[in-house]
């Protein structure tokens, strides 16, 4: 069974790259066959997965009909990465001006991983799109503060339109808590409100604020790699365990 | 002699909008003439300036050909506002279609204010642009963290290419470091870097991490009006003085 991930959140500084990154690498920790895409032209993922941000994006594989598969690279933490980059700002006009929506669901389909995690921009463009189409899966990341409770419904809107046109397997499948600081009120408040609206979504693993996670990229890491022993790191060990458990129970 | 100033940063959660909405209400506190333009679909600084975001967005300004006056709104916090909303994705693709790409600026010119404030969604898209078309200056505020770093370069050069093709009068004003945490190597390590490449950029007031900050939006009101005696009301007071003393001193 393959598990198509789409990490997503129009809210920026979410917490969304660190998400994916770590949950890439706690994932292929536990021996589990993952490939890592980064659909954002900032390319955060790709610098924190030690591969150079490079040209050989998905904008080669949609415009000129080349195999996803020699635009896979392996990265020092275990996993496998298709880097971001610059030329996804060309991706996102071309999938636009040639109606290639759907073109991500297509590639991925023959690929053999357990689980592929998708880092998107903070934006509800054309390159997220793609990945709300390809997933079977959306998991959003939330920090608990007031802004954030407003932009949710919208993309939780997004996902159950497509979902019932038929255009997608995927479902929000989960709501994670990031930089979760408990000794102010308003991460306490903010946090009742979700369990409150969401209580199937929120995901009990709560991810703390904490620097290990915030110091890993700058050495072409995750906190898995750059700091085990890290709350930051145990984290997203326990996310990765409650993942696999709540796909498991279905 | 007016300002019109661009807070952007493609880089998402650096406090683009705690700094729009908190520098204009600091303004608005010396008596100056102020107004605040939302233009993220998000809507969040038109929540924390305590109008309800509405569909009378710069949208029908530009497909009906109405009067920019008539979309202004009195805030709560003493400055005024054109609020943003859902209405502001529909603009984005119109722009782009009917090549109205400038038309903001021309908006802008007649509005007798001292100095205009424009919060930008965390993307290069056709609403920063217009933003950047329009201003005279663009501020960038940054997170002293390793990604932060990444994407400030490619935002400086495209406003180095606008202004070098004539479409603009802006330039990259200042670098304001946010949400700072001086406890931390990182923050140290990042703020030294900033410091060393862009030592005439980066403004010398840092904006400090501050829970008060994070709390006013929900009051829908800035740290200001909400509790002025807090170290992140104080900081943007100091903010607002030193971008006018640097304005002054040309
Ligand atoms: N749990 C955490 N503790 C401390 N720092 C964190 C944590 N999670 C993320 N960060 C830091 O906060 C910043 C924002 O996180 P990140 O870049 O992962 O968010 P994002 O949603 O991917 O942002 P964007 O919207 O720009 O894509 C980064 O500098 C990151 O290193
Ligand atoms: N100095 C600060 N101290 C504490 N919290 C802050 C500070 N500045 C901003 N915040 C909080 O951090 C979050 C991100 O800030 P904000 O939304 O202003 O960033 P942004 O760049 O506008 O985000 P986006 O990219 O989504 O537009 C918000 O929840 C905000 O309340
Ligand atoms: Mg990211
Ligand atoms: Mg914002």
């Amino acid at each position: 069974m393959k598990h198509i991930i789409a990490i997503a959140n129009q809210k920026g500084g979410v917490g969304k790259t660190t998400t994916a990154v770590n949950l890439a690498a706690a994932l292929a920790a536990t021996k589990r066959n993952v490939l890592l895409i980064d659909l954002d032209p900032q390319g955060n993922a790709s610098t924190a997965a030690g591969t150079p941000k490079n040209d050989r994006t998905l904008f080669q594989v949609y415009s000129q009909n080349l195999n996803i598969n020699e635009h896979i690279i392996k990265s020092p933490s275990g996993y496998d990465v298709i880097p971001g980059g610059e030329s996804l700002i060309a991706l996102e006009v071309y999938i636009r001006n040639e109606s290639k929506q759907g073109e991500l669901k297509k590639q991925l389909s023959p690929l053999e991983y357990e689980f592929i995690i998708m880092d998107t921009p903070p934006s509800l463009n054309q390159l997220t799109l793609e990945s709300l189409f390809a997933a079977t899966a959306t998991l959003i990341p939330l920090q608990c503060e007031y802004y954030s409770l407003e932009g949710i419904s919208s993309l939780i809107n997004t996902i159950n339109t497509l979902k019932n046109k038929n255009l997608t397997e995927n479902r929000v499948f989960g709501i994670i808590r990031t930089m979760v600081d408990m000794r102010n009120n308003l991460a306490k408040e903010v946090s009742e409100e979700l369990e409150k609206h969401f209580p199937a979504l929120v995901f009990n693993t709560l991810i703390p604020r904490n620097v290990k996670l915030a110091e890993a990229p700058s050495h072409g890491t995750s906190a898995i790699q750059y700091m085990p022993s890290s709350f930051g790191a145990k984290a997203y060990l326990a996310l990765a365990g409650e993942l696999i458990r709540r796909i498991e129970s279905g």
